[in-house]
């Protein structure tokens, strides 16, 4: 029997400590903690390194703080878009999700895509439809957005149009 | 971008990225995070990893079965392999490729371009461990 690990990220920026502030930063390790130990749960008792990345990320989908499902990044037309993959070493099945903009977790669609789809990626409309069949949770589309996501859109339009200008 | 790679008790591994893209992305823009070998990917002989950056970098370098690749064929530690793959054809492929792995002996690989990378591990009853800084 192996010693089992497991190792997770909730992205990566080019900022320093203070743009992210003191009280931010306690949150992201908050954040990070509690899905990492919602994943090492699941490997102690025994559970597969399949479902304890997919729920390490689904915790962190369901965290504002993280750009993944609520508090996910905005389009330049100011829509949520979300993309998703999964996969399995032993089996080397996968799934994946793109251009989603309703279901609550894209890595539960990608999970779903893998165990229960014969083909690897869908994408948009058709994911929805997919995910729709198989009674995955929706969310109305605000549930997704956050002033937080919506500050970060607004301040790199405005760098843009300075760099126009020059 | 959030993503996890594991090794459980049985010996198999696993990865899993999701993200909400990049902000002011273009309607429509899919990155590396759905593109199996790119931004995620895994196989009990080897490795498994997630990504997260620049996608369209991340896409054009394959960073994903690029670690693999370092891995299987050339034999080389997880660590070296993520850095090693982040960084082929630099010249060529511009963007951060941050990254994550797990190799099929429960090492660790964690290489990151940007100023700081919100991770965490935790190896069976160890401690765990959460970072963001370098230091």
């Amino acid at each position: 029997m192996k010693d089992f690990v497991i190792v997770i990220h909730g992205g990566a920026e080019n900022k320093t400590r203070r743009d992210i502030g003191s009280d931010l930063e306690a949150a992201y390790r908050r954040g990070l903690e509690e899905a990492l130990l919602v994943g090492w749960e699941i490997l102690n008792s025994g559970g597969a390194a399949i479902d304890a990345v997919e729920a390490a990320v689904r915790t962190m989908e369901n965290n504002y703080i993280f750009n993944a499902g609520k508090g996910g990044a905005y389009t330049e037309k100011y829509k949520n878009e979300f993309d998703a993959s999964i996969m399995c070493g032993q089996t080397l099945k996968a799934g994946a999700v793109a251009g989603v903009q309703r279901v609550k977790n894209p890595i539960n669609l990608a999970k779903t895509i893998l165990d229960k789809s014969k083909h690897v990626l869908l994408t948009g409309e058709g994911a929805e439809e997919f995910a729709l069949e198989h009674h995955l949770e929706f969310k109305p589309i605000e549930y997704f957005r956050t002033k937080k996501q919506l500050d970060e859109l607004e301040k790199t339009k405005e760098e843009e149009k300075v760099k126009e200008f020059d | 971008t959030v993503g996890a790679v594991a090794l459980d008790k049985n010996g198999n591994l696993a990865a899993a990225t999701s993200t909400g893209g990049l902000v002011n992305q273009h309607n429509g823009r899919v990155g590396d995070t759905p593109i199996i070998g790119a931004g995620t990917y895994a196989n009990n002989e080897v490795c498994a990893i997630s990504c997260t950056g620049e996608g369209e970098g991340i896409m054009r370098a394959v960073v994903g079965h690029e670690v693999y690749a370092l891995v299987k064929y050339l034999k080389m530690p997880i660590q070296e392999a993520c850095q090693q793959a982040a960084n082929v054809y630099k010249d060529k492929i511009e963007g951060d490729k941050n990254l994550i792995a797990l190799d099929s002996q429960g090492t660790i690989g964690i290489y990151y371009e940007t100023d700081l990378m919100f991770r965490a591990f935790k190896k069976g009853q160890q401690p765990h461990t959460v970072a963001i800084w370098e230091d």
